[in-house]
């Protein structure tokens, strides 16, 4: 986590659920294409890190 | 059969009824975890923003995190009004299959998932059950490949006449199996 920030993870999802329209798992493509997208600088050295969703989800959850 | 193998046909978009109430719960140690009430609000706009009845409590004990888990479930099967969804929100530090809680002690996702699975949750039977898990996952570190290519695997399900004990729910981990969650 970024000390004044938040933590990636949460801060891309909650924008990406806040600021954009569709079924969750498309949110979530999002989500993981952002986070894909974007190096983390630990210990000097540059990682990766990106979400797993597992589903059960029977039909389209759309939020709003 | 082979007018439809050579005539693919659109999947039926059926959608959740997200006419009634909508409930989370967002349990957070923020003890040695720098940045985390940052995350706690930017949950809160975004709960907010999405209509949702949203609880949050900070360094819940591994203990804690079974006791909350078990009053949000009861809170919604005694809600008065149909709930159409519940989120989980669980942040702290973790192993595979883990999360620490404030004490230092270890509690079980799986143990957390029971408690609202369609057996155990009446009022959540057949609805969306989110759980988004900020946490790490074990100790790698993933250096990053070089891009390759896609590989897409669909898989084709009936629809049966009973319910499934772990439907609708969706897990939503912060990081892959085995790695740190920065």
């Amino acid at each position: 986590r970024h000390e004044d920030n938040g933590s990636g993870f949460i801060q891309t999802l909650t924008d990406v659920f806040i600021n954009k329209r569709g079924p969750i798992t498309e949110l979530l493509e999002e989500v993981t294409r952002r986070m894909a997208d974007t190096e983390v600088i630990q210990e000097g050295k540059p990682r990766k890190v990106n979400p797993e969703v597992q589903s059960t989800l029977r039909k389209q959850l759309i939020l709003q | 059969l082979e007018s439809e193998m050579s005539n693919p046909q659109p999947l039926e978009e059926e959608k959740y009824d997200m006419s009634g109430s909508r409930l989370s719960l967002t349990l957070c140690v923020t003890k040695a975890r720098k940045g985390s009430e940052e995350d706690m609000d930017a949950l809160k706009r975004m709960f907010h923003h999405l209509k949702f009845e949203s609880t949050m409590k900070s360094n819940p004990t591994a203990e804690q995190f079974l006791e909350e888990l078990d009053k949000f479930q009861q809170t919604i099967d005694d809600w008065e009004e149909p709930v159409s969804c519940a989120f989980v929100v669980l942040m702290a530090h973790g192993e595979e299959g883990l999360l620490e809680g404030e004490d230092e002690k270890m509690v079980r996702l799986e143990d957390l998932f029971e408690v609202l699975n369609n057996k155990n949750c009446k009022a959540l039977r057949g609805k969306p059950k989110v759980y988004i898990i900020q946490a790490c996952r074990g100790e790698h570190r993933d250096l990053g490949e070089e891009m390759g290519g896609d590989q897409v695997a669909m898989i084709r399900k009936n629809h049966p006449q009973t319910i499934p004990t772990y439907t609708d729910t969706m897990h939503i981990y912060s990081t892959v199996e085995g790695h740190l969650s920065y």
